[in-house]
């Protein structure tokens, strides 16, 4: 048991460098055992270092910098364990447009790995959608479901279409 | 994996509305407040969230539409997942497995596997072992994609043990 | 001095409800003193009714909504006690396209009274500047600054100028 | 009220950087990651903030320039908010009021008022009154604008009185 946590353990370790690696264009990361005695019950340390800049607690990390390293530490799990399905509610709100890109480019890889749900506002997210679904309220505060073509959404994700359903 | 989900009188789905899920990315935009993160809660609802707080309400039973200008409140909120199964990977004959879950304003709820009402724990036994059934990563709900950084190196390893 | 409180909360009560009425096009909110009978020291409901929908628990609100609520009370206590400066760190990350539009609207009308130092990465927010700064890493992990204009940003707050500070 | 910002080794701001603030609106805009909360992060530091998690450290010698590819760390951070003081809100003579700080390698560090060393009180008794110290609702950090909704009631009680 304490072996097959090991084991598991270095893989995510490996993908978690290698994807943090994609998508911050470089630098370095790591995950850690706190207690190397005690494999079974210890905690797990993350460090990051993205390119260019110092090693330092990754509370010190900007907003977008710490979504880019939860994102890279998501997915390294789900190449140790996929799961079938991963839902993700506007997992990109801090991005800027060129980590959103970065991170568009990663979920296209993981598509045949998982299936995704996609919440978002940004455009670029957006293209690596195959279905897209507009969720819009034409009467009061009731929810209804369109499809909606990539050419009829906005930068931000606003809705251009009044087609029914 | 997931082929759809149907939502009914589910927060602010008064009307049936389907959702049939794409094998790659399903992308789902909107603006603020139109029921995008709606669709999340139902699914979790449907896999078995017990937590009020875990659906952003108080009570269990702010998941019923509760009405709107021009719309009378729901009696029930209904949520069915419908998932492939042409693997074999739920214990279950069929090429599809639905999860259905009701929640009356009574209070009285409803379990359903393939239409017939069922226990939690059915639905519970149908997931154990396929992977499918929630996994701490698998669902990251609207400002929470951090939270794995900020969570305590013990919270954490919660989290790295269901990828093992 | 319970007077004081009383009279103070009944000012931020008034401006929470125009400037949520404000923000939302409409709707309703509110504040409450928990306890009548203990003004001094119980605690404060706030109630948010978007327009068109049905009060609930604010936990209920979308972020975007929650965002709006949040910004109509911290605004409406500007109004009762003027801070005569007021520094705002991508408050705008949940907004959509229309939102932001109203809530730049709101600052501008609060720019007589306060003083606002405004971290975005949306364009629609900038269109309340008076002044751009640009903040950029041109030397690996060292910030410097530049000043932008309007015309040299993008949509989501890209830098489209390579000229020195 | 507000009219400039200057750091010099504070976080990412290796070089002395100077931020002139409008009289209305001033943003900052940039990449993620580019240094634009540190700016924030400057202006709490200055007014008093005693702790290193408020400045997403874990120490306070994390605001010291901690070097980069090709750059050295710095000895010290420093950094300086020049008030107006036409209006003669603030005790004191000037037209200006100036406010700095500085921490040093060793964690002896320095409050300036008009460039002359004072202590923190003297900082804290200058801003008292004036209503120019921070209040709970004047500085809103990055994620943290619904923190008024998500508190509890009591809680946001004290931003209440802060502005009562
Ligand atoms: N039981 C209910 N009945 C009717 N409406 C409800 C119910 N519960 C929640 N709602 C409404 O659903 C709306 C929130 O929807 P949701 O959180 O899905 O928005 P969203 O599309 O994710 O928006 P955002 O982009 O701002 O995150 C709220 O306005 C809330 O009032
Ligand atoms: N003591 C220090 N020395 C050098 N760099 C530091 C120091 N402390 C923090 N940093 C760096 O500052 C960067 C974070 O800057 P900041 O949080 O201001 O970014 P930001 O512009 O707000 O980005 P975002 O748009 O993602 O929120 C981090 O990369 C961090 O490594
Ligand atoms: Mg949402
Ligand atoms: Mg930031």
């Amino acid at each position: 048991s304490e072996r097959i946590f090991l084991d598991t353990f270095e893989v995510i370790r490996v993908n978690f460098i290698e994807l943090f690696r994609k998508l911050f264009g470089g630098g370095d990361a790591d995950i850690i055992l706190e207690d190397a005695e005690d494999v079974l019950d210890c905690g797990i340390d993350i460090v990051a270092r993205p390119p260019g800049k110092e090693l330092r607690s990754i509370s010190l990390l900007s907003g977008g910098e710490k979504t880019m390293t939860a994102v890279a530490l998501l997915f390294a799990m789900f190449k140790s364990k996929p799961s079938p399905y991963c839902v993700l509610d506007e997992v990109d709100a801090a991005l800027d447009d060129a980590n959103v890109d970065r991170y568009a480019a990663v979920l296209k890889e993981f598509v045949n790995m998982t299936q995704f749900v996609v919440i978002t506002h940004r455009k670029r997210t957006m293209t690596a959608a195959n279905v897209l679904y507009g969720v819009t309220m034409e009467q009061a505060g009731v929810s209804k479901r369109m499809s909606v073509r990539f050419e009829e959404v906005g930068e931000n994700g606003e809705i251009h279409t009044t087609r029914a359903a | 994996m997931l082929k759809s989900l149907e939502v009914f009188g589910f927060k602010s789905f008064a009307d049936r509305t389907r959702f049939e899920f794409d094998s790659g990315v399903t992308c789902v935009v909107g603006p603020n407040g139109s029921g995008k993160s709606n669709v999340v809660d139902a699914i979790k609802w449907i896999l078995g969230d017990q937590s009020a707080k875990s659906l952003r309400g108080k009570d269990m039973l702010d998941v019923i539409f509760n009405g709107s200008a021009g719309r009378k409140p729901s009696g029930f909120a209904e949520a069915t997942l419908t998932f492939d199964n042409s693997t074999g990977l739920f214990p279950s004959e069929s090429t599809e497995v639905q999860i259905g879950r009701r929640l009356y304003r009574s209070g009285d709820s409803e379990y359903l596997l393939n239409q017939a009402v069922v226990r939690l724990k059915d639905v519970k036994d149908l997931f154990m072992g396929t992977g499918a059934g929630t996994a701490a990563y698998s669902i990251i709900e609207q400002g929470r994609v951090d939270q794995i950084l900020q969570a305590n190196p013990t919270t954490r390893r919660v989290v790295f043990e269901e990828a093992a």
